[in-house]
């Protein structure tokens, strides 16, 4: 495993998918993620920017992975 | 949307700071 939790893995592989230039909003995130608590994928986004797996692009609304690219 | 050039450089800072905090809990890992 890499060390993330269900929630962490899914978003990640969330941002990981996003192609554009300015990554994938966190609204865009908060709709795929249907249902999922808001408060837990703030945590969620918070853990992968501080571990380096994910980073905010045009504004902290927006983040990119750094994996695979 | 294009990106300014001022957008691109602070994403492109950005990425590679995100990368450093990633080398760094790599290290600490091991």
């Amino acid at each position: 495993t890499n060390g993330l939790t269900a929630h962490q893995s899914q978003i990640l592989n969330l941002i990981k998918s996003c192609r554009g230039t300015e990554g994938m909003a966190f609204d865009e995130l908060r709709k795929r993620l249907n249902g999922m608590n808001v408060n837990t994928i703030k945590q969620a986004v918070e853990f992968l920017s501080n571990e380096g797996h994910i980073y905010s692009t045009v504004d902290d609304e927006h983040y990119k992975s750094t994996d695979g690219d | 949307t294009s990106l300014t050039e001022e957008q691109k450089r602070k994403i492109e800072e950005n990425r590679q700071k995100a990368l450093a905090r990633r080398a760094e809990r790599l290290a600490v890992q091991q």
